[in-house]
């Protein structure tokens, strides 16, 4: 029965990440090796391709042709500089980043006895699990040559973010790096929907006020976890001491991003921070 | 804690759609 109790949670959580989350990796990977049947993504390779990018995806979304010289999106390139391109890109990359935030909200909402813990540990765990989810989600987009952007409409070549001014061109290659190395544990969606709710679920974050709920929940998960490790990948082994391993390297990874936006906000003028990020990111490490 | 995540804590009491965001 207890095995049975931890299948529906296994079940619960993967209808709810397919539910928030619409890019699952099982369509990316799909994408990614020209599976879909759909047109190839377009190829954002340069500074060119990524104008062009933009007006592709302004196309899809703005069809009417005489709104596009007052939306200001993109069009007349010819005398963009180079740095206001990438400024504009790195805006694009904050919104879709916020509407991520509250994709991962929601999926939070969604796991068992969440939104019963206290109101403010909730919004701690939201804080310092937030950008640790993003990352892993990123991870499914990526191969060793570039990542699936824009709901998988688009591929940005790992070459042409590391060409970007720094610290632009600093700020993806580490995720390329742990992404190839987290994609060779082959998770699928259901096991990726259980690994981001334990994330979640992390009792050890600074200020909780009541732990011991947090780590209750996460130890239910944690065995759910387990056991769908061993169903799906039975040859596989110690996956599950593999997976968790990889908490460890997440949270260097988010100690650095953080730093990394904390250096942009003193050397670029006309950066501004989406209040959202702003709000997760201020006292953060 | 809270008040200073205001829209995390909007996002938690309500869900808020993109263009809000």
């Amino acid at each position: 029965p207890e095995s049975a109790d931890l299948r529906t949670l296994a079940k619960h959580l993967y209808e709810s990440y397919v539910k928030y989350f619409p890019l699952t990796k099982a369509k990316a990977r799909a994408i990614l090796s020209g599976k879909t049947g759909d047109s190839a993504p377009f190829v954002i390779h340069d500074m060119k391709s990524l104008t062009e990018g933009e007006q592709f995806i302004n196309c899809k979304q703005m069809p009417l042709p005489d709104q596009r010289p007052e939306m200001g999106l993109g069009f007349g390139m010819g005398q963009e500089s180079a740095d206001e391109v990438e400024l504009r890109f790195f805006h694009r990359c904050q919104f879709r980043s916020a509407e991520g935030v509250r994709e991962v909200t929601e999926f939070a909402k969604s796991i068992p006895g969440f939104v019963g813990l206290d109101l403010n540990d909730q919004v701690t765990l939201l804080k310092y699990g937030v950008i640790e989810v993003l990352i892993i989600m990123m991870a499914p987009l990526m191969n060793k040559d570039g990542t699936l952007i824009s709901y998988g409409q688009i591929f940005m070549t790992r070459e042409f973010l590391k060409s970007l001014r720094k610290p632009f061109c600093e700020m993806m290659e580490p995720k390329f790096e742990f992404s190839v190395k987290f994609n060779m544990l082959e998770l699928d969606d259901c096991d990726m929907a259980l690994f981001l709710a334990v994330i979640i679920l992390s009792g050890d974050r600074p200020g909780l006020l009541n732990v011991k709920p947090i780590e209750d929940l996460q130890e239910t998960v944690l065995h759910a976890l387990e056991l769908q490790l061993k169903m799906n990948h039975p040859d596989s082994l110690q996956l599950f001491a593999k997976v968790l391993q990889k908490m460890t390297d997440l949270r260097q990874l988010v100690t650095d991003h953080v730093h990394l936006i904390q250096l942009l906000k003193k050397t670029e003028i006309d950066l501004c921070l989406h209040p959202l990020l702003q709000e997760i990111m201020k006292d953060l490490y | 804690l809270k008040e200073k995540h205001k829209i995390l804590h909007r996002l938690l009491q309500n869900s808020t759609s993109p263009v809000d965001l």
